[in-house]
């Protein structure tokens, strides 16, 4: 990352739009632009209020020659630009763009406008390709997170949040995993019943799927029903309603993962949801075609692989890989065998990857346990398939021969 | 796709050339082969592309992407009057 040099004395930011685009409603400019100021807030302690009057930040949607002696060059070419703190901190956005939010086609105002913003607070051009602080537009990336290097020149200018945030704290982590801790750490052990209702997955383990929120909790959930497992079983006063947790989720869900950025997506159909902790993360659901271009209707499962931490999608024999950070986000390659996962069958049910750093694959009543260092299904005893009863939901016994 | 012309007027408005500076309407500023060496290497540097000091096609095609108005290079305070 690069500063400017300068940087705001103050930490309770104010800052107005004075002129919109035509192309989009206005509630749509205010809120993009209210989350593209969350991105800098969700890692500082600074706050952006929007505000009439004296603002600190002052947006506005311009063409060509605007005032300021740097005109705009019509569609394609410069975006938009912004002033270091020194000069203003003002925004300005080129009106001759197709701004849109939410959407592959046009220029999404919330990246652009998140980039500018860094720029308001202080941070100059990156030269780390990934960073949103780079100066060139990537396009439109449907699962956004910041990168570390912006963390870490933002936070060299306003120092590390200290305030507790009603948003859930993001994991910083690039999907990697420290390797020393991964062999200290146990396979869920068995254990009876904690307390919670077990019946339904003792009786049927077949789950829908399985993930970890962006706090550590693990969830797996089949059909309208979802249970928190514990380090050994499942966690008291389950089974709960999914929609008890996730407002506006249905029940039978395919697939669902929580990304580096702390959004958990959660599939099924042709659709998919985006939530922040239990708050649905704006209008869903959305067509997966759209959001996941590359990607089928009716996945078996997802899983952010720690090997690279790229998304992989699994359906019957088939597997996709999803980089949101490329384009396309699926290569011409994929789809591929899921035989190219040793030891993986096919047709998986659910797949996540655990707090020891393994990746875990569910199928039917048993379960992998996938070494990524490896690329194998690891080769232990007793073997993998193991039952997911015993090993993860607390069932009594494990039936013979497992 | 920019020509020779076109590179310069991106270098200059991203801050690669340093002090020179180049608008459409004084174009035929001069510049000498060395700097605009220097500025296409600088950019190709930031820009994460094999360094050739050449407009090659990476090189036309880093800027014709859509990007940020913003400089690359804000200076680095070496020419700042001593107070």
């Amino acid at each position: 990352y690069a500063l400017q040099g300068s940087r705001w004395k103050v930490k309770n930011l104010k800052y107005r739009i004075t002129k919109y685009p035509s192309n989009l409603k206005r509630s749509a400019v205010d809120s993009t632009i209210q989350k593209a100021f969350n991105v800098w807030s969700e890692y500082t302690d600074l706050t952006f209020t929007p505000s009439s009057g004296n603002v600190h930040i002052d947006i506005r949607f311009e063409k060509g020659e605007h005032g300021d002696g740097d005109p705009f060059d019509g569609p394609g070419g410069t975006l938009a630009h912004a002033y270091f703190p020194v000069y203003g901190g003002d925004a300005h956005f080129d009106a001759s763009e197709r701004w849109t939010v939410d959407s592959y086609s046009g220029t999404n105002l919330f990246q652009v406008a998140a980039h500018e913003f860094g720029h308001s607070l202080g941070l100059s051009h990156s030269d780390v390709r990934e960073a949103l602080m780079a100066p060139f537009y990537r396009g439109y990336d449907p699962v956004f997170s910041l990168n570390e290097d912006d963390i870490y020149g933002i936070q060299a200018l306003y120092g590390k949040k200290t305030k507790k945030s009603s948003r859930p704290s993001y994991d910083n982590d690039d999907g990697d995993y420290d390797e020393s801790n991964v062999n200290n750490r146990k396979e869920p052990a068995p254990k009876p019943s904690s307390g919670g209702s077990n019946a339904d997955l003792c009786k049927d383990p077949k789950i829908d799927t399985i993930f970890t929120s962006a706090d550590g909790q693990t969830y797996v959930f089949k059909g309208d029903k979802y249970w928190r497992l514990t380090d050994t079983s499942i966690a008291p006063g389950y089974p709960k309603p999914i929609s008890s947790n996730w407002p506006g989720l249905p029940g039978n869900i395919d697939a669902a993962f929580t990304y580096k950025n702390g959004k958990t997506y959660f599939f099924k159909g042709s659709k998919y949801w985006r939530y922040v902790g239990s708050k649905m993360d704006g209008a869903y659901p959305k067509e997966i075609s759209a959001g996941f271009t590359g990607i089928p209707d009716n996945i078996d499962t997802a899983v952010v692989w720690s090997g690279n931490g790229k998304i992989y999608f699994y359906k019957g024999t088939k597997f996709w890989r999803f980089d949101p950070s490329a384009r396309p986000p699926v290569k011409s390659v994929y789809p591929k065998p899921i035989s190219n996962w040793e030891g993986l069958p096919d047709n998986l049910d659910a797949g996540f990857q655990w707090s020891n750093g393994y990746t875990y694959f569910f199928k039917d009543n048993g379960y992998y346990r996938f070494n990524d260092k490896a690329f194998a299904v690891d080769r232990v005893s007793p073997a993998f398939p193991r039952d997911s009863r015993y090993w993860w939901f607390g069932c009594e016994n494990a039936p013979e021969g497992t | 796709a920019p020509s020779t012309q076109g590179a310069l007027l991106y270098l200059s408005q991203y801050g690669y050339l340093g002090a020179t500076h180049i608008n459409k309407n004084n174009s035929g500023a001069l510049v000498d082969e060395k700097t605009f060496q220097k500025g296409i290497e600088d950019f190709q540097m930031f820009a994460g592309l094999d360094i050739t000091g050449k407009l090659d096609a990476q090189t036309i095609e880093a800027m014709s992407l859509p990007r940020c108005g913003v400089k690359d290079k804000v200076g680095t305070g070496d020419n700042r009057a001593k107070r």
